[in-house]
Formats: C-alpha cells, structure tokens, sequence
C-alpha cells in the first residue's frame, strides 16, 4: 500500500536493526516505512552497516524502496569489500516517503556475530522551483514566477498579470494597481516586448498627503503616435497622466517624456492600446519628495531656528526672543513657540511677535516716590531711582539705589538687590527755627 | 510757659498736645506711632487711664485748629517703676503712647530725636521747652494759652536744684523728692519757667544741629518763682526702656 494512515509524518528519527547493537536473529522480515511531511524528501545516513555479507546480499540484506520500487540493497560493512553497503552516502529519497525492509535468513556465520545496522533519516525540503522544464511537453509548475517555501511553492505573475485560479498559470491585468511606497517602479504589460492589443490599463501612485510624486521614464518608450498635420497625435494608443485638478497629459511616440513633476501625491496612468498598431509600452520609476513650506519671515527682536535653505513636510521651527523680549501670539503671551510644515505646504500656526518685557508698576516707597532716569516705563531696561520725601524723610542707608527691569522681570539694583528701600524719618530738623539766643 | 514766646508755625513740629481725662497736658512725637508723655496723669488710681480718655493733637499751634484733627491712643505704656499714688514721688515719669494709625510727617509733624547715646546734660544749656500752658500768674488769676509757646531755660546744676528742693521741703510738706531719673532747669530768678498745662511736654536740647529730646515736663514747686526750679524726667536714662517697649509693641 502506498498509503500509511498510522504513520505519523516526523521531521527526522533513527531506524535500529532488532536487538542492535546485538547481533541480530536469524529468520527476520522487518519492514520500516518512514515519512516526512508533504514538500519535503527524506535523507537517509547509516551510521553503522553490519549485514552477513553475500554476492546480491543473497542471505541477509536492508532494501531500501519508494513507492515498492527497489533504490538499493546494502549488506556487509562499511569497512569491507564484501558485499554492497552505502557507506558514508546519503541516500535521497525521490519523495516524502521511504521503505526499509530487512531480511536475515536462518544461518549466521559462525567467526562472526553481525549485528545490523542503524541509520538516520531527516526531512529535507524539497526546492520545486528548480526541477527542470519537463520533457514531455506538460506545463510547468509556474506559468511565469515560482517561489519556493518549505514544504511547497508557490507561483506568482509579472507585473499587468494576476495569478489565474488555477495557482498556476497568469493572465494579463493591469487595472486597480495602487502603488503607495515612497519610491517604486512600473512598466506597461510585457514590456520591453510588445504586449497583446486592446489593453486598458490603469495606475494609481498615491502617497502619503504631504509628498508630491515625480515620474522618472526610462528612455525606453514607444506609444504608437500618428502624424497628422498638426503633428503627432496619440489617437490610438497613449499614456495620459492625471493629476488632481490639472488637465490630463497624453503622452505618445518613441521619445521618453523624461522626469515629470507632478507636484501632487496623486497620480493616474491610464495606459490605452486599441486592436491595431505597435506600442513596445513604457516603463518609469517614481520617487516622491516632502512638500515645501515657505521660509518664515523674519520676528523682529527674536530668532527662528533652524534657519534651512528650505522647509520641508514635518519640518518644525523655532522662535525665541531676544533678551529681554517675551512671546506674543494674538495678544497673549506663551511660554514657547513651534510650528510644522503641513501637508498643504503651509505652516501649521502664524509666526509669534516678540514683545518688550515689562517689569510692572515698581512698588510705592512709603513717604518717598520714584523718577526714572532712563528708558520707557516699566519696560525691560529702564532705570528708576527711589527717593524719599525730603526733609522729613530720608533714604535708608543714605545712599540713592538705581533699579534696573531685567529680563526676568523684575526690578534690580547693581547688587541684585530686589528689595525697595526704607524711608526713614528726620528727627529734630524743623524747617523753621525759634528766635534762640538774642541780645 | 511762663516768660515765653508765641512759637511759629513749624517751629517745634514734635509738640503734641494731649488731652487725659479733660486735662491738657503735652508730649512730643519720637516716631510715626510714637508719643513719648509723662506717667502722671495717664495712672488714676494706681490704674492706667483707658485709651478712650486719651485725645492727642498734633500739627498745629493753635489750640482752635489742633482740636480739629484727633489722634487716638491704641495702647498706653507706663514706666513700670512709676509708683505715686500720693502725688509725693515722680520718679520714673515716663510713660509712651501708641498711635492707632501712623502719622505722615511734614514741616508741622516731626519726631524731636531720642538723646544720642551718652548725651551730656551740662549745666547752663539753654534748653527748649514748650506748651500749651499757663502763661501768666497773677494772684488770682491765670491765663491759658490757645497759642503754643516756647521758653528758653538753662539747665541747673544738680547741687544748686538739691539745695533748692530742701528749702521747698521747709516751706511745704508733701515735696516730691528729687531722684538721678530727674533734671531742673530754670531762672534762678523765675521768670521762665514751664507750667501747668505744659506737664508731660518736651524739654529739648539742641545740639549738632538737631533737637533731641531731653527732658519731659514733670513737676515743680509753682511756676516762675524766684529759686524755683522745673523738675524734668531726664530721658536719657529711659532709652533701653523706649527702644525695648517700641520694639515689643
């Protein structure tokens, strides 16, 4: 029989002749069928061959089938002469399966107690692909691609094809396909060669909003164009480029159209042939770049960063104020500021404003008051002095302190003092005096 | 004040005239919430007089328009070692009086200064005194004044005052003793001299071109008598006092 049903397929396993590594008995008739999963051979190695010797491995003998057909029959040793042994070689099984039978008669030579044999199998996987062409004139296993995997194949279909329901063979097709990599190559149905006629094939690059998609055509190309007195005219066979919310382009003749721009992350190629002429097809590879974003204009007293000779999709920026400045965006401030180039090619926020800091009112001496020496009130860099209400007040210390705004906002002396001064009162110092001492 | 001037306008900017229990009597600003005073009048029965029987006035030399603008007393701090319940001893006639609100000083309100540490105290200074007192003694008759006036009166040597109060003591019982916490000062002759309604007022001396306050107007035997001196609270003796109290309070 050449089906197993108990038999379980195994990757790998050993075979042992009985009571191996004793001598074996006489009047065996012992059968092994081994199997390995579907896709894969079996790789059979003896590790050790001792088999009563005889001419054809008449008395004792391991034959070795597929599908009951005799591959081989060992007897002997490895080290010997006599008889027939495999020695250090590997036998392959055609398929996933290998019978072993062993037969041993009812003599054994006396000066020599044989004891067998025992052997290795492993499943191999069986690489398909590579079986040549038959001869007979039957089809191939693929029709154009085969693939191989463990344990099977698999075929697949150039470009404009799809793989027919039989899994074999291909049929042409070339509508529906979306090429949405960033990068990538297409060709009309057969080319370089000239495809059937009548086809009508369709291409859509569509990627990610924020590239824009230039077509690059191989200098390769051949559209049927017919001359007419205007010139040539793709009437019966053309290539049209589409572009969102542009004209289509018709392209025909035998010079490459070269690198067009699209400026857009869509495109469709319509690919048209009718049932006469020659169009030897095209085929281009496209690449996508991010789209631009205008360089940002210039924030009076602060800085963008990172300043590039241009701005891409997913570019951010920076803007920090110069010292003594903060950040103003539709009249309040914020703590920072980034914008990303969009998709559309646009900044995703307006640039801020960098307005002068302002240290606030200064706090009121009591019995005293304040002029400023320099700068616009409050803002960053004006200087004020305090002053107390002269005679009856006087400035602790007596020394008059200049307070400066700083950039962290907040009104400082020369010696980092924020603290205001004291007022302190005169004693004793009328302004007016009593008629002392008179003669 | 005896033997006195009409004091201008701005002249004695630290003159406080105070008001206890309808008595007028003096004192004299020394910071923005500040009066310094004598104890007497302000301890009634061995108890501190309440704040709301306290009027001060200040800003003014005319009593007319001083009356207009009161001060009130938040707290009263007598000297503790003020101890007369017989009117018989004065000393430690200090007392202090906080403001309930800070005054703005100007050229009418200004502190007279503490004295300077180690102040001399020498005989013959002329020093300032002032108020809102008795200005003339008849014999049955005295005037009070609605201006406020200043005399200048010398500083007596201790010897010359002690010899002074033993002839007092000949003439009168019940003279108060005269202790190191008390000055006098006067005309040997009368003439000038401070007097009723001057009490508790300042005694101020002038020196590095500042007044600062010397004395307070305590007691005396009469007022403008031939050898009678005014008796002062000499407050150099209480600084640690004034500056621990302003300080704790």
């Amino acid at each position: 029989s050449l089906l197993f049903p108990d038999s379980k397929p195994v990757m790998h396993g050993e075979v042992l002749s009985p009571e191996y590594p004793q001598p074996y008995p006489p009047n065996l008739q012992k059968r092994w069928d081994l199997s390995v999963p579907n896709g894969y051979q079996i790789r059979l190695a003896f590790s050790h061959m001792d088999i009563e010797a005889s001419a054809g491995c008449y008395y004792d003998s391991l034959t070795v089938l597929y599908n009951e057909k005799v591959l081989a029959k060992f007897c002997g040793q490895e080290n010997s002469a006599d008889g027939h042994h495999p020695g250090n070689q590997p036998i392959l099984s055609p398929g996933n399966r290998l019978t072993l039978l062993f037969q041993t008669d009812s003599n054994n030579p006396e000066k020599h107690q044989n004891v067998g044999f025992s052997a290795q199998y492993q499943a191999i996987d069986i690489d398909e692909c590579s079986a040549p062409e038959p001869r007979d004139g039957s089809d191939s296993l693929c029709a154009q691609i085969c693939l191989n995997t463990l344990g099977s194949y698999i075929c697949s279909c150039h470009h404009g094809y799809e793989l027919r329901s039989d899994q074999r063979t291909c049929a042409l097709s070339c509508t529906g396909g979306i090429f949405d990599e960033p990068q990538g190559h297409l060709s009309s149905p057969g080319y370089p060669n000239s495809p059937p006629h009548a086809l009508s094939c369709q291409y859509v690059i569509s990627v990610d909003s924020g590239f824009t998609v230039t077509l690059n055509f191989s200098d390769n190309f051949h559209v049927e164009s017919v001359d007419t007195q205007q010139g040539p005219n793709c009437l019966y066979h053309w290539l049209q480029v589409t572009v969102p919310h542009r004209e289509p382009i018709k392209l025909c003749g035998a010079k490459s159209p070269g690198v067009i721009e699209t400026n857009s992350n869509t495109v469709r190629l319509d690919y048209h042939t009718d049932d006469e002429g020659l169009s030897n097809g095209w085929s281009l590879d496209y690449s996508t770049q991010r789209v631009n974003c205008p360089p940002p204009s210039k924030v009076a007293q602060g800085r963008v960063t990172p300043m590039l000779a241009e701005y891409f999709y997913r570019d951010y920026i920076f803007v920090r104020c110069d010292q003594g400045y903060k950040l103003m965006m539709d009249g309040h401030e914020i703590k920072s500021f980034s914008a990303m180039c969009q998709n559309n090619g646009q900044w995703h926020l307006p640039l801020p404003e960098c307005h002068i800091i302002d240290c606030g009112e200064p706090e009121p001496l009591l019995n005293g008051g304040l002029t400023f020496l320099s700068g616009f009130q409050n803002q960053y860099r004006s200087v004020f002095q305090y002053h107390c209400n002269e005679p009856f007040y006087s400035l602790l210390g007596g020394v008059n302190v200049s307070f400066t705004c700083e950039a962290d906002r907040k009104w400082r002396s020369h010696n980092d003092v924020v603290v205001s001064p004291t007022c302190l009162p005169v004693c004793g110092k009328p302004i007016k005096h009593v008629s002392g001492i008179q003669r | 004040i005896i033997g006195g001037s009409d004091a201008p306008d701005n002249t004695i900017p630290w003159q406080v005239m105070l008001n206890v229990n309808q008595n007028r009597g003096g004192g004299m600003v020394i910071a923005d919430r500040w009066v310094m005073t004598a104890a007497h009048n302000l301890i009634d029965k061995n108890s501190k007089v309440a704040t709301e029987a306290i009027q001060i006035y200040m800003g003014h030399n005319n009593v007319d328009t001083i009356l207009q603008t009161p001060l009130y007393a938040a707290s009263v701090h007598t000297h503790p070692g003020y101890n007369n319940p017989n009117n018989v001893d004065y000393n430690n006639d200090i007392a202090l009086i906080k403001l309930q609100d800070p005054v703005t000083f100007n050229a009418s309100i200004m502190p007279i200064c503490l004295p300077p540490e180690g102040a001399a105290y020498e005989t013959g200074i002329m020093g300032l005194v002032s108020g809102f007192g008795i200005t003339k003694l008849g014999e049955q008759r005295f005037a009070l004044t609605n201006k406020l006036k200043y005399v200048l009166v010398p500083l007596v040597a201790e010897e010359e005052c002690a010899k002074s109060a033993v002839s007092w003591k000949q003439e009168s019982a019940n003279i108060p003793d005269l202790t190191n916490n008390m000055f006098c000062a006067g005309m040997r002759e009368g003439t000038k001299d401070s007097c009723q309604g001057d009490s508790r007022g300042p005694y101020a001396l002038y020196d590095h071109q500042r007044y600062w306050a010397a004395g307070i107007v305590s007691w005396g035997v009469g007022c403008g008598k031939k050898g009678a001196y005014g008796v002062y609270t000499r407050v150099a003796n209480y600084l640690d006092w004034i500056n621990k109290t302003m300080q704790e309070n």
